[in-house]
């Protein structure tokens, strides 16, 4: 998910 | 999803749901201030736009409709309801937060993970985060009496960003060092600011 640089955290 | 970081959302969301009890119970958003309020809306709205395009995690989707629309729900309350805009105090609540939303762009547009739209909304609202909480400092020091439950709003609201420091210390350590320096160090002057208000609110 890094990878694709999204934003995981509110 | 590691335990800092889920106490850190439900400190966050409590300290919402404490300001949204506050001002529906008592009818009176005295002592809270408008801006800090407006400001945290447009921090979630720039930082929330990927809500309909990656999907993340059922978790991650409906907090962010919660904190968008309890966001739109405190400013809606403070501007448009009858019985509680009266009782917002303008003339205390002076802080020029512009000024705080044009230094968060500049900054982006300077400091980002990516020169996209996208990222650039996002370092904006980390940004804007860090320092929204000004106007309602300044204000809890400019009033006489700091309220209970406006109290306890802003000391969770610093309790969340502490969670979320710690959070990102187990991420580096378990997953690897990827940059989260935008993160790091706004997440850091979102805390410290709160450092002198958990000074005075403990002493009080």
């Amino acid at each position: 998910r890094e990878g694709s640089h999204s934003h995981d955290e509110l | 999803m590691n335990a800092f970081r889920f106490l850190g959302d439900m400190t966050h969301l409590f300290s919402v749901l404490v300001l949204l009890l506050k001002i529906y119970a008592t009818k009176s958003c005295s002592g809270v201030s408008r801006k800090t309020q407006e400001l945290y809306m447009v921090v979630f709205l720039a930082r929330y736009m990927d809500l309909f395009t990656d999907y993340i995690s059922l978790y991650n989707s409906v907090m962010k409709v919660v904190f968008i629309t309890s966001s739109a729900a405190i400013v809606w309350c403070m501007r448009r309801h009858p019985q509680v805009r009266r009782t917002y105090d303008k003339e205390q609540d002076t802080f020029r937060h512009v000024v705080l939303v044009a230094a968060a762009f500049v900054l982006a547009l300077i400091f980002n993970e990516r020169f996209t739209f996208r990222e650039i909304c996002w370092a904006f609202s980390i940004y804007l985060e860090a320092v929204a909480i000004l106007p309602q400092l300044v204000l809890l020091q400019r009033g006489r009496n700091v309220d209970n439950l406006t109290g306890q709003y802003v000391f969770f609201l610093g309790a969340y960003r502490a969670f979320y420091i710690l959070n990102w210390i187990y991420r580096y350590f378990t997953e690897g060092h990827h940059s989260r320096w935008i993160s790091w160090l706004s997440g850091l002057v979102q805390t410290g600011l709160y450092a002198d208000f958990f000074y005075y609110y403990f002493l009080r």
